[in-house]
């Protein structure tokens, strides 16, 4: 019933930007906000594990430390936000 | 809180800033003052202070940018990134950037200031009803000149309130064309063009030619948004155009058909089939206030914040009743320290002052004539009425050293003691009761403490409670052409300067009479201060040029040495 009998999907051209998959787009925020800094160690440098970097965006937002790409740490990424990093490099 | 790495912070306190540009989604007005009072978010708690400038460096620099802006941060079109600031330091250093594809408010809808009409620059008032019917944003109904108007209150019909909305053919802003509307069409590298166009720029502002050559007279505005352009889409900044055909059927107002995440969008030619233009459709928008006030955090060494109720918590939120949360006050003081210096005045009492004007606690400094006749029954104004609300006064004066803001049949004074606090509402009928409710402008004779007040095409002399007038303004020489005298200067030697529009006439106290060689341009003798200054006056050697909520004042030099907030820096608002 809700949904509108001819409901056309469009794909305008400003949309195609924004369509990025979830994991994508969870990758780019916690690389641009700092939280996929490297970590020195023994003098191997590695990246931050997604898991971990997951956990400290979710403490630093006050969401539940799971280390996964649930449904509240999606939306809170795809909230309007400041640009500054949120871990300083 | 956080604060960045080595607690960078301004090794001073009185901190500079500067506004480079403007966004085309509110009035420059509406932007100063949103900057002005998220600044002082931070003064109020700390000893800083913030003052702007007109050129040159500041600690802070603002801007508003699109996409690639011209550091290695872009920002990435509407919604997302908001805006971003850098630490305390030099060069970019401290600056602040926002984010121009993004729909500028107070965060609860477009906010639409009205040009001319008759409602002094008011906001429009949405929904208002014009013959009946409701209109939710600007409309030319009713007009033969395709001029978007509105009202500014919720019913034209029984109020008559109205203003101009911003729109291209009313005015541009920045360019090289001192705000003059466009002309349409008008011809660009040999094409014409009859809108606004952001061809030949890489920024995605909108402009257009200010005559109808631009190839030849290179005369341009940018073009400031309608209540109704769009944001993001592929036609920034044009209006929606309703109605406008979308899979073969017609729509009169904004919808989600066609997308899945409900966002509002429209076209911005009537068919959206043929010619695929389109943009979101104005929502509530963002509050520059709120933002800037979080940024300004950044600028002043506060990092972000994990207390999700923190201003310097890093996602947006709107909210209505802002107060700066224990957190980000306790960041800002380990950095800068508690605000030194006297506590905001207390809450004056409430209950109104019943002694007219003159007012006998003066009586110690000079006698003063006081008509025992005058009634001194309760006054009749209005306590509730907070001058520190008020967008304009009708006039501010000088009167007995002390500072006077008159509005609306009321007046405020400002005692030029060191405490300087303020008293008042007091009754204008109760204290000159010859006076109309609106007084454009009056100065005092200090020799004779005849006091002159200016309303309209009319002017009264005051000698204590005696009074000669009305007369018109002709009779001090005044040409007919003058509606009204918006500031009045007395420079002393019986010499006052009276002021209206872009020219000033100098009234010679002992002919009564306008001295020879006048107008000249308030420009040519003041230079830097608006010309639509509607309040002029003079204390402690200093000139002061007001319009609206800020002032140029002018030092003995006749130079603009500092601007500021009249709502806090002369009417001691807390």
């Amino acid at each position: 019933w809700s949904r509108p009998v001819k409901s056309v999907l469009v794909t305008s051209p400003g949309n195609i930007v924004k369509n990025v998959a979830d994991v994508e787009l969870a990758q780019s925020y916690l690389k641009r906000f700092g939280y996929m800094e490297t970590e020195q160690r023994s003098g191997f440098q590695s990246m931050v594990s997604t898991a971990k970097a997951l956990k400290r965006m979710q403490r630093q937002m006050g969401l539940e430390e799971t280390g996964e790409l649930d449904k509240p740490t999606l939306n809170a990424m795809k909230r309007p936000r400041c640009g500054v990093p949120d871990v300083a490099n | 809180y956080k604060t960045f790495d080595g607690d960078l912070k301004w090794d001073h306190t009185d901190v500079t800033y500067r506004i480079l540009n403007y966004s085309p989604d509110m009035d420059s007005k509406l932007i100063d003052d949103a900057f002005a009072r998220a600044f002082k978010v931070w003064s109020d708690v700390t000893p800083l202070t913030f003052t702007r400038l007109f050129q040159g460096n500041a600690d802070i620099m603002i801007s508003f940018g699109k996409a690639d802006h011209g550091d290695p941060y872009p920002f990435d079109g509407k919604d997302g990134l908001l805006a971003h600031a850098y630490p305390p330091g030099e060069g970019i250093q401290g600056d602040a950037h926002f984010d121009d594809d993004e729909h500028w408010t107070l965060g609860k809808g477009a906010v639409v200031k009205t040009y001319f009409g008759n409602a002094e620059g008011a906001v429009c008032q949405f929904p208002f009803t014009f013959e009946g019917k409701s209109y939710t944003s600007c409309t030319t109904e009713g007009r033969t000149d395709n001029l978007p108007w509105c009202a500014t209150t919720a019913d034209y019909d029984k109020d008559k309130k109205y203003g101009f909305c911003p729109s291209e053919l009313l005015f541009t802003f920045d360019g090289n064309a001192d705000g003059a509307p466009c002309v349409f069409p008008f011809t660009f590298l040999g094409d014409k063009y009859d809108s606004c166009t952001t061809e030949g720029r890489n920024d995605g502002y909108r402009w257009c030619a200010t005559t109808n050559n631009f190839d030849t007279d290179k005369k341009y505005g940018f073009c400031p948004n309608r209540d109704t352009a769009v944001t993001g889409g592929n036609s920034e900044g044009d209006p929606c155009h309703f109605p406008f055909v979308f899979q073969g059927k017609e729509y009169h107002s904004c919808t989600s058909e066609g997308r899945t995440d409900g966002k509002l969008w429209c076209a911005t030619t009537d068919n959206y089939d043929k010619d695929q233009k389109w943009g979101f459709c104005p929502d509530q928008g963002y509050s520059l206030f709120l933002v800037a006030a979080h940024e300004f955090g950044h600028a002043l060494g506060l990092d972000h914040s994990n207390i999700r109720e923190a201003l310097m918590f890093p996602m947006y939120s709107y909210v209505e009743d802002f107060s700066l949360h224990e957190d980000d006050i306790e960041g800002i003081q380990f950095l800068y320290g508690r605000k030194t210096g006297p506590d905001p005045t207390p809450p004056q009492p409430n209950t109104p002052t019943t002694t007219p004007y003159p007012d006998e606690s003066d009586a110690t400094e000079e006698p003063e004539p006081t008509d025992p006749s005058v009634v001194t029954t309760p006054s009749t104004v209005d306590p509730t009425k907070d001058p520190c609300k008020m967008l304009k006064f009708d006039t501010i004066t000088v009167i007995q050293g002390h500072l006077h803001f008159f509005k609306d049949g009321q007046f405020w004074k400002v005692s030029n003691k060191t405490d300087g606090g303020r008293t008042g509402p007091f009754s204008i009928s109760q204290s000159w009761p010859a006076l109309p409710a609106v007084i454009d402008s009056a100065f005092e004779d200090v020799q004779t403490t005849k006091i002159y007040f200016f309303s309209g095409r009319r002017f009264w002399v005051y000698t204590g409670s005696s009074v000669l007038g009305p007369h018109s303004i002709e009779k001090l020489g005044l040409p007919p052409s003058v509606q009204k005298v918006e500031g009045a200067l007395y420079r002393g030697k019986s010499k006052v300067l009276l002021f209206s529009g872009e020219n000033f006439w100098r009234f010679n106290l002992k002919t009564q009479m306008i001295d020879k060689g006048y107008p000249k341009y308030t420009e040519a003798s003041f230079g830097g201060v608006p010309n639509d200054a509607h309040d002029v006056f003079q204390q402690k050697g200093n000139i002061y040029f007001c319009r609206d909520l800020f002032y140029w004042r002018l030092n003995s030099g006749r130079q603009v040495d500092h601007t500021g907030n009249v709502k806090y820096d002369l009417l001691k608002c807390p």
